[in-house]
């Protein structure tokens, strides 16, 4: 069975998509066959391989209209395969709220792919709505992408409260994977201090592997490429490597 | 009776709550009586002027709890006063969904503060969920901030469907303010030619005020205060005074 990752900050712009979309090119990049599922209607993640609105896409699948397996498609990386999506989705979020046991739509439409891949990706969208608790619903752990900045560090207690309730009150097994430190830049003192203050109070829940602030990371998109094919030497290429290589250290190999 | 301007934008992390802050700030410097209200659960526009999560707040008006008039508080600016907001509107988004008129909540719980206002400039968060939506309805104009990325050009278009939709069903006096360049900085190609794009695209609908990157306007909100009374000289704080100039120009004095 594989492991699912859901990747969560209700605060915009952090570094979710960047994360999820280079995190499981990593992991694909290692041989372990890797699922990424684009669970917001934005459909960045889609975009980040030029498949941004692609039918059958993740809302015909939360819709019934499909299977998930239907909506799953290749990508340029061998062991990466991605579940798109597009505006569709944000129909869903209204939809959900009247649906039947409405946080375990995504848990049980990827319980027919865990047996096809090691790891599950899951990137969300800006807010604590139905997509994103669906998202903690179906995990086995948490990782939380942080901008060294005020007002994501304001943020950071409320995103972990949240996981703490969805613990709790629906998926007792949902860890905390490790709070990731992204688009770092150690020449501005703010960055300097808010990593400092992160790492004061949460430690070893803090990855070591730290995302810097790298323009072929930004670039990369409107390439429909993930980082390692766009520029497998740049910063920001070696440092998802590098935190995929810490997850998978942590993670017995199935 | 008061203009009023929704700061707009699903893509998170584009400066929306950064131009909602320092244009409203910069109206007040003006003289013109300003209210700045916060319509995200996030709270970062209250976190701004050290209100994040005080009470009353933006969600007691909503749900009916107080008037609007009683969650408003002063700032240390002379002409601005704000609605904070706070962990409680986290649930409003979803009790919407059930309400009658559910997308004026916003519009009438502003009816008796317009005669009180010139400007109320209305802090959203990045989603186009029914805050958002209240938000355009309430408005007669939006501003729309963007980073000059690749992510944030891919939804621009979808955004301005978004407000088109809202003009045809719900609000026909809703024009465009204008689009907002924000985090400029002209060193990176990926910035010119997204910048470049914007402008061959859109000409007169960008503002020529374009907001550069800079530290004070990160660093402002740590200690509470909007750049202008944190660092008045700094190229963020000048660049939202010409911002406001730009749209005074074009609006008549009440
Ligand atoms: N380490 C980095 N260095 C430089 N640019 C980055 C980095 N990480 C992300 N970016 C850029 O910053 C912007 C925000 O990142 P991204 O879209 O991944 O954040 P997000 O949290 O997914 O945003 P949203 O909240 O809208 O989903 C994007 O334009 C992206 O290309
Ligand atoms: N021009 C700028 N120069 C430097 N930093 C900036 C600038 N504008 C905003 N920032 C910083 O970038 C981050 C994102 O900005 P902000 O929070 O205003 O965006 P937002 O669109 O309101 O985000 P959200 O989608 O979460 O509501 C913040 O940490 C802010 O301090
Ligand atoms: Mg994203
Ligand atoms: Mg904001």
């Amino acid at each position: 069975t594989s492991r699912v990752l859901a990747v969560v900050n209700q605060k915009g712009g952090v570094g979710k998509t960047t994360t999820a979309v280079n995190l499981a090119a990593s992991f694909a990049a290692s041989e372990r066959p890797t699922l990424l599922v684009d669970l917001d209607p934005q459909a960045n993640a889609s975009s980040a391989f030029a498949a941004s609105g692609a039918t059958p896409q993740i809302y015909d699948a939360l819709s019934g209209n499909c299977v998930m397996k239907d909506a799953v498609r290749a990508t340029e990386l061998r062991y990466l395969h991605l579940v798109p999506s597009g505006r569709d989705l944000y129909g869903a979020e209204i939809e959900l709220v009247s649906a039947m046991a409405r946080e375990r739509c995504v848990e049980r439409a990827l319980d027919d792919l865990r047996d096809a891949y090691e790891l599950i990706v899951i990137d969300c969208p800006p807010s604590l709505g139905l997509l994103t608790l669906n998202a903690l619903t179906a995990a086995d752990a948490v990782i939380l992408p942080m901008q060294c900045e005020y007002y994501a560090l304001e943020g950071l207690a409320g995103l972990l409260e949240t996981v703490e309730l969805v613990r709790a009150q629906l998926n007792p097994g949902l860890a905390l994977e490790g709070i990731l430190l992204t688009m770092v830049d150690l020449r501005s003192n703010l960055t300097r201090q808010v990593a400092q203050e992160v790492r004061d109070h949460f430690g070893e829940q803090v990855f070591e592997a730290v995302i810097p602030r790298n323009v072929r990371l930004s670039e990369a998109p409107s390439h429909g490429k993930p980082v390692l094919l766009y520029d497998a030497h740049s910063k920001g290429a070696v440092s998802y490597l590098q935190l995929a290589d810490e997850i998978l250290r942590r993670t017995p190999r199935p």
